[in-house]
């Protein structure tokens, strides 16, 4: 109860929510993206303000791909329509979807980062486990939780989510906050181009050497190129473009031939989403089947 | 029953002691944390406490706090610290001296580099159970996605993409003179 819910008492007293009408809302801001449509509801409303929520819609093309981002708070969608790919990164969780046999380490690379033959050759990919999510399903996902979500349906995904910007899990401000882990994102809370209230102009600060960096809106570029060079142990060209500067497509990227990732066939000895409904509304469960 | 609970609680737990370190490597440096699993009465403070080493040259990789702000008081030393808002703006980009201190707000990310001499510092956190998210090495975000995504994301090669994911393999604390191939990272010996 640190920022959140005083925040919240505080608003109240200065008559926040003294609201003698309430209106029905369009979306009323709109980032067009490469591959779809992120919008949102202005925050400063006098009804969200009141409530300490923001609101988000992601309208996500086939083959769309919603880059890694996570939140200052938590966070829960429902999907109006479409079926996906949700991946999230809890920290300290292992990489449970594995392709194939692999070393305890994974490849080996030697210096700057050339791999190596032997194991590394046997490796394809190994990370968090992923799931899918189809139309009515509520996701819930707790505050600095990464994620993302790729489209391998044939219609778009549309997302409705509720951010809680007053839980006691949020110790920053009540300004809802996406902090992106890649692509060069607008901020989809940001009203007409106008800053939210209290936040500094967009100053790209001087990267390595002094030069001037292009626009660059992920975490990756506040840091100078040559700490994540050493961070992740790449050369310096491989760690720019983690700062992915001058990358036009906003948060939601087309993936030309669609996203290969670990996991577990969507149908399985003709099991499909109506079944296992079925198992979980009779008690069956959706982890009964060893 | 007062007697038998607050009055007895444990008030006092040690976290300068290297030999009790929770993250060890005998060339960057180490790292300990206490929290209200080891000292319970942080529970009801919703604090706790992270103390860090880093030798001469270590780097503490990028990583974000999750559900706390954290203030990081340096205790001897310098270091190089850098910080990164939800929009990635740097906003904290400056060597924290002995006796200074910074509050790195909850979510951005920072980075810690101990430049020409030893650093270190002691950081309050203000949850009970702080968690951190490294974004590099062996227990990083990095790792936790397909390579396929961070292909995508980055537009860079699969080769890339798992460079940027396995090149690391330290998880905390690493030695910026290191290859970085070598896997030193244990637990300390009491």
């Amino acid at each position: 109860q640190r920022y959140g819910a005083s925040q919240q008492h505080s608003l109240r007293e200065q008559g926040e929510c003294r609201i003698d009408r309430l209106d029905a809302l369009e979306p009323t801001n709109r980032i067009q993206c490469e591959a779809g449509v992120v919008e949102s509801w202005d925050p400063n409303h006098e009804m969200f303000q009141c409530a300490g929520i923001a609101v988000v819609r992601h309208i996500i093309e086939p083959n769309g791909l919603v880059l890694p981002s996570f939140t200052n708070s938590p966070q829960l969608t429902y999907i109006v329509e479409g079926n996906g790919i949700l991946g999230t990164v809890i920290p300290g969780c292992p990489e449970t979807f594995q392709s194939s046999q692999q070393s305890q380490f994974g490849p080996q690379f030697g210096q700057g980062g050339q791999m190596r033959g032997g194991e590394g050759q046997r490796f394809q990919d190994q990370h968090q486990k992923i799931s899918r999510f189809r139309q009515g399903d509520v996701i819930a996902l707790p505050t600095g939780v990464a994620q993302w979500v790729y489209n391998d349906g044939n219609r778009p995904i549309i997302a409705v989510t509720l951010l809680d910007v007053t839980n006691n899990e949020n110790q920053l401000d009540i300004n809802p906050r996406r902090f992106f882990l890649a692509g060069n994102p607008q901020d989809e809370h940001e009203q007409g181009g106008q800053q939210r209230q209290g936040r500094r102009p967009q100053q790209r600060q001087l990267g390595e050497e002094g030069q001037q960096r292009g626009q660059c809106n992920n975490v990756f570029c506040g840091f100078d190129a040559r700490f994540l060079a050493e961070a992740f142990n790449v050369d310096l060209e491989t760690a720019r473009r983690l700062q992915n500067e001058n990358d036009n497509r906003n948060n939601i990227v087309r993936v030309e031939g669609g996203l290969q990732v670990v996991r577990p066939p969507r149908e399985h000895g003709g099991r499909g989403w109506e079944e296992e409904r079925e198992r979980e509304r009779y008690g069956g469960g959706r982890y009964d089947v060893n | 029953g007062l007697e038998e609970t607050l009055c007895t609680m444990r008030l006092r737990e040690n976290i300068g002691d290297p030999s009790r370190a929770d993250v060890y490597t005998q060339q960057a440096g180490h790292i300990s944390a206490l929290n209200s699993h080891k000292l319970p009465i942080l529970y009801w403070l919703q604090l706790s406490a992270e103390k860090g080493h880093l030798h001469r040259n270590a780097i503490m990789v990028p990583h974000y706090n999750l559900n706390c702000h954290s203030v990081v008081y340096a205790i001897r030393g310098s270091a190089r610290i850098q910080v990164v808002s939800d929009d990635g703006q740097t906003v904290f980009d400056e060597e924290l001296r002995e006796g200074q201190l910074v509050v790195v707000p909850q979510n951005f990310a920072v980075v810690k580099r101990a430049e020409n001499e030893e650093f270190e510092w002691v950081s309050f956190k203000t949850n009970d159970n702080a968690m951190v998210n490294p974004l590099a090495g062996r227990t990083s975000v990095m790792r936790a996605l397909p390579d396929e995504v961070i292909a995508n994301a980055y537009q860079v090669s699969r080769e890339d993409a798992k460079r940027l994911k396995y090149s690391r393999r330290e998880t905390t604390v690493f030695s910026s003179n290191e290859s970085g191939g070598s896997f030193s990272e244990r637990r300390a010996e009491a």
